[in-house]
């Protein structure tokens, strides 16, 4: 398959970040964010998206993030929705 | 489905419209009647029940439902049409627990057949599931899949997949049976009984459940289950229990092997989930209800060879496995894989906790929970400090069973750790 770009992957993995896939990156720690761990978080996506779990960023996989949908997060415990806001 | 760990008290919600859509075709009075449907759907499901308040009135609604655009005062602000299209916020204390909101910039529309905009009942009724509790869900007929799947049909005759029905009635139950509610399907048959085993007829008395003294108690998938001899019982997240008469442990956990008559402690396992059962000086790993591989020595966490357990959880704050025998507790570092160094450490630094709990496990809502005899002590979220006002009988609270009485038949409950300090203490031969 073809390599995506190196943007696609930037806005792949700000996608899974924003939406439970991927912890946010820690501050302190300059982690990697490591191929299978990607890997298995795109995986993850594909199934709540119904697509073929192919652990890549492949072109409909990219297209399926850009589609509308719910803001809150799929992977709860990651960022969960009780923010301190007066309403 | 997913549960997002919190829920609904009551069983009467209140709810508002704060906001209209500004560029819609729908009228507010459809808008509000959509509402009104989408909350039905979850409502006809379980015994929940949804009621309109009116903005000039006292109550504060649990549930206030708002057209916003882009920022809006809470952190999720919307992006314009498209993308993200409402949010909503879990059941909880605050005052913005269950509040829905939907991006403004949309084009709401109802039962469009062209595929233009955006249905309002369909994400009414996927945002409606979180504000009762619910994550999203990867069912593939599930109105909580996270990506918009167009229009449902008429709200009237629309009705909860099988996935979001069950991640419904585990919060809050199935809906009280009517009269008129005629059985659909012919109830399962009991599975056949192996021979092996004896049948569950009166003859083979089962325990009393109201007695406490558990051997084991465990939070698994959000159900807690309560083990005693070779029966357990569950209970479900809306409180009840799956059955009073209590389930044959070999029948369900599949591979146990049958010598061992008595699970001393159990637990989920984090973060792979797996269920862990002890007894003796051993475990038992299980995936789902079946079990993977041999028994393991209890040695491989950390305790002394032939060393046994009282009490296993996982902590939620650091996801350490705690290993509770006697006065003394050790700590086991699943991430890591190994032991942790410095242990086992006295049982006061959880302060109040009684020693040799039956066991111990951490609720859905976070907080921690000592359970011995019939009472349990409890330490709320993050704390290692029991409540003030622990112990507690388990009966009301857990087992639906009446709160025991102090007496010879029923101790009182254990002393727990005493805090260290002076002590004046006079002590009579007949005292």
């Amino acid at each position: 398959a073809q390599e995506p770009a190196a943007q696609d992957v930037s806005l792949g993995v700000d996608w899974l970040t924003r939406y439970g896939y991927l912890p946010p990156p820690h501050p302190a720690q300059a982690q990697l964010q490591s191929p299978v761990k990607l890997r298995d978080a795109i995986k993850v996506m594909q199934r709540f998206a119904g697509l073929p779990e192919t652990g890549l960023l492949d072109p409909v996989t990219m297209a399926t993030m850009h589609k509308p949908r719910c803001s809150l997060p799929d992977v709860l415990g990651v960022a969960g929705l009780v923010r301190r806001r007066r309403r | 489905y997913a549960l997002s760990g919190s829920m609904w008290k009551k069983r009467t919600l209140t709810w508002r419209i704060l906001s209209f859509p500004q560029s819609s075709a729908l009228s507010q009075d459809t808008v509000r009647t959509l509402m009104h449907h989408a909350l039905t759907t979850w409502g006809i499901e379980s015994g929940l029940k949804f009621q309109e308040v009116g903005s000039q009135g006292p109550i504060e609604p649990d549930i206030l439902i708002d057209f916003a655009r882009a920022y809006h005062q809470d952190s999720y602000p919307f992006d314009g049409q498209g993308g993200t299209l409402a949010h909503a916020f879990f059941p909880g204390e605050h005052s913005i627990s269950g509040d829905t909101h939907f991006d403004d910039e949309e084009i709401w529309t109802f039962g469009s057949k062209d595929g233009e905009g955006t249905d309002l009942f369909a994400v009414a009724v996927h945002e409606f599931g979180h504000a009762l509790g619910l994550g999203h869900s990867s069912a593939p007929d599930s109105i909580m899949r996270p990506f918009y799947q167009g229009p449902v049909g008429d709200p009237t005759k629309y009705r909860l997949s099988q996935d979001d029905r069950e991640g419904l009635q585990q919060l809050y139950g199935k809906a009280p049976r009517t009269p008129y509610d005629e059985p659909t399907r012919k109830p399962l048959a009991p599975p056949p009984a192996p021979p092996a085993l004896p049948p569950d007829s009166p003859s083979f008395p089962v325990p009393d459940r109201c007695d406490g003294n558990f051997d084991a108690i465990a939070n698994i998938r959000g159900e807690t289950f309560f083990f005693k001899g070779p029966w357990f019982w569950r209970l479900q997240p809306s409180g009840q229990l799956v059955s009073p008469r209590p389930a044959r442990l070999h029948r369900f956990w599949e591979g146990l092997p049958s010598q061992v008559k008595v699970i001393q402690a159990a637990y989920s396992r984090y973060p792979d989930g797996r269920i862990l059962l002890f007894s003796g000086p051993q475990f038992w790993v299980f995936q789902d209800r079946q079990l993977e591989g041999a028994a393991r020595p209890l040695a491989e966490l950390g305790l002394p060879p032939g060393e046994e357990v009282d009490a296993v959880f996982s902590w939620p704050l650091n996801g350490k496995t705690y290993l509770v025998r006697g006065q003394r507790y050790w700590r086991y570092d699943d991430a890591a894989a190994r032991p942790d160094p410095g242990y086992p450490r006295d049982l006061s630094l959880w302060e109040g906790a009684p020693h040799s709990p039956d066991d111990v496990t951490v609720s859905n809502t976070g907080d921690t929970y000592f359970f011995k005899g019939a009472h349990y002590w409890r330490f709320p979220k993050g704390s290692v400090k029991a409540e003030p006002d622990s112990p507690q009988p388990m009966g009301p609270e857990w087992l639906d069973c009446p709160a025991p009485s102090a007496g010879p038949g029923n101790p009182k409950p254990p002393k727990a750790t005493v805090k260290p300090g002076t002590c004046n203490c006079q002590c009579e031969i007949n005292q």
